[in-house]
């Protein structure tokens, strides 16, 4: 009884498709894993009613089942083994099966929390019932909690790095029940609890979210679901007027540079020195980019430090022409800025429906590759032939 | 209904075709972002509860 009543009608559910289909973006619909028979087994009629309406009007929607069911307990006083959430996301395959539309939908889940202890085995649980039908196992994370972050999580290489031993965990745990499974990264932003109001909703959140691009991709992660488009709290890409927000602007860079062929990129220091403060990763060049061809490759760059940082591209690459792609703080809030430049440019809409030009900085064969300090950007390399790319 | 419902619902759009036609009116989108405010209190409260 602490909780709104929510109460989604056919027409919300045409309204949520029109976003949705209209905004070139697949639906996901995420059904409600509380209701329960008397023998605590998922209680499917109210998927019916919605399943039925939606296969009537045709909609191409893919499923999930339960958010974070790994806190059922806490949030709603409600405890459901993994065992159990396996059988009956297989209910809802068997379900699914009944349906033209959605014989070959997507099927997505568990959505589990971060990989804690109990969060683990009720993974483990849930995969070894339910892993086989499943397209794509999801799990979620948050870096810091939002009401206690501060700046200098923001920019630290330990916080950074603790992607990699959670995305380790997640690996071990699939590769040993259903070898080979797709990840997914099914919710996922800076801080949880709305995300930190000041930090999570400006420019120093890039850090974070392009690191975890970065670090997901080259780890193997398929897909990265962002929270939120739009929402309370701070870790929107837009903001509650739809202005785009720092993290749409690299969001949006990084779709249209960054293909999804990962390359094996690594920094080495001059000096002797921690490289984790300079993050470099490679991936072949989107090839949708009409700007690119076929070989090129977008190294991406995040500056921890302090002071610039200045790379040179190895000598396969150093008598390549380059396009820098530098984005920067767009006013004198520094870190804290709520809009972003673009090789000096502030991006911002052209109006209500036009997104801006997004222009690349040509930089000449053998150019050194030049990050002021604490900034992060793309560089496209052209013409390199990568033949992981052709 | 609330008042986005109804309005998309006169709009009758009954092919997936049709239905990236037509705007949400600009009165609706006014009363949808007036509303908001206190709709995203409610959700930060059941954030931190």
């Amino acid at each position: 009884e602490e909780y709104r009543n929510a109460t989604i009608t056919t027409t919300t559910m045409d309204l949520l498709y029109r976003f949705a289909h209209c905004s070139g973006l697949n639906l996901i619909f995420g059904l409600n894993a509380l209701l329960r028979k008397g023998n605590h087994e998922w209680n499917s009629s109210n998927a019916k009613l919605l399943l039925d309406y939606c296969s009537s009007k045709k909609y191409n929607v893919s499923w999930e089942l339960g958010n974070e069911p790994n806190s059922f307990r806490k949030k709603s006083g409600v405890y459901i083994d993994g065992s159990q959430l396996g059988k009956d996301f297989v209910d809802l395959h068997n379900l699914l099966l009944k349906y033209s539309s959605y014989r070959n939908t997507g099927l997505f889940g568990p959505d589990i929390g971060q990989p804690k202890k109990q969060s683990q085995k009720m993974l483990k649980r849930f995969l070894t019932y339910g892993g086989k039908i499943i397209n794509s196992v999801t799990w979620h994370h948050y870096y810091v909690d939002g009401r206690t972050a501060s700046e200098r999580d923001f920019l630290s290489p330990d916080i950074l790095d603790s992607l990699i031993s959670e995305i380790t965990t997640v690996f071990k745990i699939v590769n040993e029940t259903v070898p080979g499974k797709l990840i997914w990264l099914g919710e996922t932003s800076s801080a949880y609890g709305g995300g930190a109001r000041g930090l999570s909703n400006t420019y120093i959140d890039g850090f974070m979210w392009l690191d975890k691009l970065g670090i997901s991709a080259k780890l193997g992660i398929n897909v990265v679901m962002r929270q939120a488009l739009f929402g309370a709290g701070s870790y929107n890409l837009v903001d509650s007027d739809f202005e785009p927000l720092p993290d749409y602007w690299l969001s949006l860079l990084f779709k249209k540079l960054v293909g999804n062929i990962v390359l094996d990129a690594s920094f080495k220091s001059s000096e002797n020195r921690d490289d984790r403060r300079l993050r470099v990763y490679m991936h072949c060049t989107n090839s949708d980019n009409p700007n690119y061809a076929l070989g090129d490759v977008t190294l991406f760059a995040i500056n921890l430090y302090n002071s610039t940082q200045i790379m040179t591209l190895p000598s396969i690459l150093s008598q390549k022409f380059v396009d820098e792609y530098l984005l920067l703080p767009g006013d004198d809030e520094g870190l804290f800025s709520a809009s972003v430049l673009l090789n000096g440019q502030v991006l911002k809409m052209v109006d209500d429906k036009v997104l801006p030009t997004l222009n690349g900085k040509l930089l000449d064969p053998g150019s050194p590759l030049v990050l002021p300090p604490l900034s992060f950007g793309f560089f496209v390399v052209k013409n390199a032939k990568a033949s992981a790319c052709l | 209904g609330s008042l986005e419902e109804t309005v998309y619902r006169d709009q009758k759009p009954n092919q997936v075709a049709d239905l990236c036609e037509g705007i949400l009116p600009v009165d609706v989108l006014q009363k949808l972002k007036s509303q908001w405010p206190s709709q995203e209190d409610q959700i930060l409260k059941e954030f931190f509860q």
